[in-house]
């Protein structure tokens, strides 16, 4: 019997030699095997190419680590990249967002500009200023306050006596003092008054003795009264009784920042039969009849007076003796 | 020795593969951060 047909004596190995190929090139098909006669010097090749396959495995090995790093490097660029796009991104919204809200914000702008201007049109319609306050309370208040104040301004010089320290000046209305400073420009304090006859007057007044003559008392008046005038018979009493009206130009320096008409009264100098032209009533009393009326009455009063004409002997009688003696 | 180096090719393989995406993300991302930078300036 032959059993050959029925035992494979073939050895069939197959080393698959492929490996020694490029590395990347792996899809390839195996070559055909090698014929059975060339089996035994296969086998003597077997150990050589077992060397080699160490060797291109280390190279598969180094190549894959040389991958490896070169992704590691490329996941950290795209990611700072990713950061950097966000953070672009997020620059680009906001802008986005600005740009919007700023187109929305002018016409508000506008309306609020619009708005305050009428406002300050209104404001200086109805007082008369540029004050930019815009309250309820202080809109009602101010023209009644600084509208009179702004309209008239004047100014009286008043000679008092040298003894005199006081800043009263008496001109036939009540005032309340409220304050007192002393100016860079003049050494006596000016004192700051606001009248009194009337609540709701708004007249103040400030006085201040003259930087040339300190027997002159200077008023500036600020308002204008709104009350009846009391009687006049103080303005001509007491300390003030030199005082007359006339319109002769004061010496000092007149208000520049009033916007009001400005008038300067100067009391100092005697009156003048002919200065009757700004006050109606002084030219009533400054009549010739009244005037020698007024002499005449002084001299029978001077001359009934037994201590007058005593003292007018003496003065006489005083003065003749010192001429002899010079 | 045989199943550890077709493991290496085959890793190697998956890596140049994960390599050329990253790649092509880059540049994607770079061309899109240089229209960013562009659009804000």
């Amino acid at each position: 019997m032959d059993y050959s047909s029925y035992v494979d004596t073939s050895l069939d190995l197959n080393c698959k030699p492929n490996y020694s190929r490029d590395l990347y090139d792996a899809a390839l098909p195996p070559p055909p095997p090698p014929p059975k006669k060339e089996l035994e010097s296969k086998f003597i090749d077997f150990g050589m190419k077992l060397g080699a396959k160490q060797e291109n495995t280390s190279a598969l090995v180094e190549e894959l680590n040389r991958v490896s790093a070169e992704n590691k490097k490329l996941t950290e660029m795209l990611t700072m990249m990713c950061e950097n796009y966000n953070s672009l991104r997020n620059q680009l919204a906001e802008y986005m967002n600005k740009n919007p809200v700023e187109k929305e914000l002018s016409p508000s702008k506008k309306r609020k500009s619009e708005s305050s201007n009428n406002n300050s049109n209104n404001i200086i319609t109805t007082n008369g200023n540029s004050e930019s306050s815009s309250t309820d309370e202080e809109s009602c208040k101010k023209p009644r306050e600084e509208e009179p104040i702004k309209a008239k301004v004047w100014k009286t010089c008043v000679r008092t006596e040298a003894t005199d320290t006081s800043l009263i000046v008496k001109d036939g209305y009540q005032w309340r003092k409220y304050g007192q400073k002393v100016t860079r420009d003049n050494p006596s304090p000016r004192a700051y008054f606001k009248c009194s006859f009337a609540p709701s007057c708004p007249v103040k007044k400030k006085v201040q003795r003259s930087v040339d003559d300190q027997s002159i008392l200077v008023a500036t008046y600020e308002g204008e009264h709104n009350h009846p005038q009391p009687s006049q018979m103080e303005a001509t009493s007491g300390q003030n009784r030199g005082m007359a009206l006339s319109s002769v130009p004061c010496s000092t320096n007149s208000i520049s920042s009033s916007v009001g008409p400005n008038i300067t009264l100067d009391f100092t100098k005697p009156k003048s039969g002919n200065d009757n032209t700004k006050s109606a009533k002084p030219a009533r009393t400054e009549s010739p009849d009244v005037r020698k009326f007024l002499v005449d009455q002084m001299a029978s009063s001077l001359t009934k007076d037994p201590n007058f004409t005593a003292a007018l002997a003496a003065a006489i009688s005083g003065r003749i003796y010192q001429q002899k003696s010079s | 020795k045989q199943e550890n180096t077709s493991a290496l090719v085959e890793e190697l393989n998956r890596v140049s593969a994960e390599n050329k995406k990253l790649t092509e993300m880059l540049t994607m991302m770079c061309e899109n951060y240089n229209s960013l930078r562009n659009q804000l300036a």
